[in-house]
């Protein structure tokens, strides 16, 4: 495997969406799992993972208090700096959304 | 404020602070004082009080750890994830683990310093830990995000409404608000406690004294060889020269199991002739638990016992406790049941004593989980290869044992349940899911440590533990009652 490069150990500074799927998924905003599943699927069903994904972050931005933009700009970025408790922010069901 | 559903059904709620992770930066003193303050608030604000014990068993344990822990929330380092906490309930419900890593102030801190307030992050734990769910009102104790504390802090509304939604205001005694109020210092009343004991559980010394003044009998404790034909009088002394000096172990003992060892005490007393004295307190010795009861013992009866697992196979129910199972079918349970499970299913270890959880996989085979092992049988026969550990089907090597499996018709998909956690199992691949476990709270009502679960006939899903069971409702994810349903009159018809 490549040896680890500094960038890789600021990964929690640097917030890509891969950060941000783990930040939705962990906080209950996002069901885990999902959207592997939307990688693999082509044309609209993507799209519709695509608009999951943002719906997350507008819930995660309108729980936060910030502007509800469904990007993952400054502010969003900022709110997921931010120390904060371990527990989710919605207790997502187990049984859940079905995959479509 | 949100609630979560759960919350304590007593209101003097105790809490301690671990026994084993204390925390490694922190005054252990002045760390349990900045806790109770944060106790203190939901206290003020409710008709909660909370006492601090020194037990392990408190509804409200506070841990400090690092990393992953051993629960569904693992700790990430410096920063972000400050701490977590459980909702009510037994076990780890209620407990609070704040993150060790973390540089944890006791005091008020001024802005520019770096560090946490201890304070305010277990002021909002504690909400959880009383069944609050995340706010999103900003500036709300209950609000996610980190917000620091204002000096003279005061529990914010949206927190107060949510406190006393679940567990009322604060009863306040009028005479107790007004400032003037000085208690007159009233002189301690003194109760005389008139008590008469007939019981048989008195000091055994007094035993040869009640001995000697109501029956004329011939032990003399003084000169136990020469017998004493008059009634020497009453005399106190504390031990009875014959008897070997007490033990701390054997003084408890002696006194606790004093009436099963000493015959002539108590319902039998006085007709019976007495034992010689020289033996008589020497302890029987108990079996050792290596020593296999007698087959008979442990036959469990049916229609009083918890059950150790449960399961539907062939479309017929299983019930499994112990080293016996009973088999239900449509015309009800089949006679002479109990029998060995091992009769059936030889292939389990000789030396079995129970099994841990059983269920029926989607290809038809027998899954039976003892301890950290899987016995898969096709039928009735052990398939090539099992035993195998739970580590194969990726469970965590720290895993012991399985309390429960089944395939949840939900979503066809297996779960196994273990202590405060559950897993997802991929019967394709063989290992459960990565992002797995996670916290039994999903389920709502069922509690830790269920004892067993399985999907009926009827399409529901049922959990077991202790001698009762519980209706759960898929869609809604909790139970159809609170109550649990007495498991004998409905399973086995008692």
């Amino acid at each position: 495997a490549p040896a680890r490069t500094r960038t890789a150990r600021n990964t929690k500074h640097n917030i890509n969406e891969k950060t941000v799927k783990n930040y939705l998924e962990t906080f209950g905003y996002l069901e885990k799992g999902q959207l592997e599943v939307g990688n693999l699927l082509m044309g609209d069903m993507a799209q519709s993972y695509e608009d999951d994904f943002r719906i997350a972050i507008k819930t995660l931005q309108q729980f936060g208090g910030i502007p509800v933009t469904g990007e993952i700009d400054a502010a969003t970025k900022q709110l997921m700096r931010q120390r904060r408790c371990g527990r989710p922010d919605r207790e997502l069901h187990e049984g859940g959304r079905h995959k479509r | 404020f949100a609630k979560q559903g759960e919350m304590w059904k007593h209101t003097n709620l105790t809490w301690s602070m671990s026994s084993r992770l204390i925390p490694s930066q922190l005054n252990l003193h002045e760390t349990r004082h900045v806790l109770a303050r944060a106790l203190d608030v939901w206290e003020q604000a409710s008709r909660l009080t909370f006492t601090e014990v020194n037990s392990d068993e408190a509804d409200i344990v506070v841990s400090f750890a690092r990393r992953n822990h051993g629960d569904a929330y693992p700790f990430d380092g410096r920063g972000s994830i400050l701490a977590h906490a459980f909702f009510p309930g037994s076990g780890r419900g209620g407990d609070a683990h704040f993150d060790d890593d973390e540089l944890w102030l006791l005091q008020p801190k001024n802005d520019d310093e770096e560090g946490t307030s201890l304070f305010a992050v277990a002021a909002h734990e504690f909400g959880h830990s009383l069944g609050l769910s995340h706010s999103s009102v900003k500036g709300a104790l209950m609000f996610p995000w980190y917000q620091g504390i204002q000096p003279n802090f005061v529990l914010p509304e949206d927190d107060r409404h949510g406190i006393q939604d679940m567990y009322g205001p604060k009863v306040k005694k009028k005479w107790a608000d007004n400032p003037n109020y000085r208690p007159i210092q009233t002189p301690p009343t003194t109760t005389t406690t008139t008590t008469t004991t007939t019981t048989t559980r008195r000091p055994y010394i007094h035993y040869h004294d009640r001995h000697h003044t109501n029956h004329r009998h011939d032990y003399n404790p003084r000169n136990p060889e020469k017998p004493n034909y008059y009634p020497t009088p009453p005399t106190y002394y504390p031990i009875p020269p014959h008897h070997p000096r007490p033990t701390p172990e054997t003084t408890t003992r002696s006194v606790t199991n004093r009436p099963a060892r000493y015959p002539n005490v108590g319902h039998e007393y006085p007709s019976h002739p007495r034992p010689n004295y020289p033996n008589h307190n020497v302890p029987k010795a108990k079996p050792s638990p290596t020593v296999r009861p007698t087959p008979s013992s442990d036959i469990p009866d049916t229609c009083n016992t918890s059950y150790d697992a449960v399961a539907l196979i062939r479309g017929e129910l299983f019930i499994f406790k112990n080293r016996y199972h009973w088999r239900i079918g449509s015309q009800g349970r089949y006679p002479q049941y109990p029998i060995e499970i091992s009769r059936m299913w030889s292939g389990l270890p000789k030396d079995l004593t129970h099994v841990d959880a059983v269920y029926e996989r989607p290809d038809k085979k027998i899954a039976f989980f003892v301890g950290r092992k899987l016995y898969l049988f096709d039928s009735q026969y052990l398939v090539r290869g099992y035993p195998k550990p739970l580590t194969h089907l990726g469970l965590p090597e720290s895993l012991e044992k399985i309390d429960a499996a089944m395939v949840w018709g939900h979503n066809d998909k297996t779960y196994f349940y273990s202590g405060t956690m559950y897993w997802k199992f991929d019967e394709e691949e063989g290992r459960v899911e990565l992002d797995y476990p996670r916290d039994m709270s999903m389920w709502k009502g069922v509690g830790y440590n269920i004892d067993s679960v399985f999907q009926w006939r009827d399409g529901k899903t049922y959990f077991f533990k202790g001698k009762g069971f519980w209706k759960f409702n898929d869609l809604h994810m909790r139970v159809e009652h609170e109550r649990q349903l007495p498991s004998a009159t409905f399973w086995m018809k008692c």
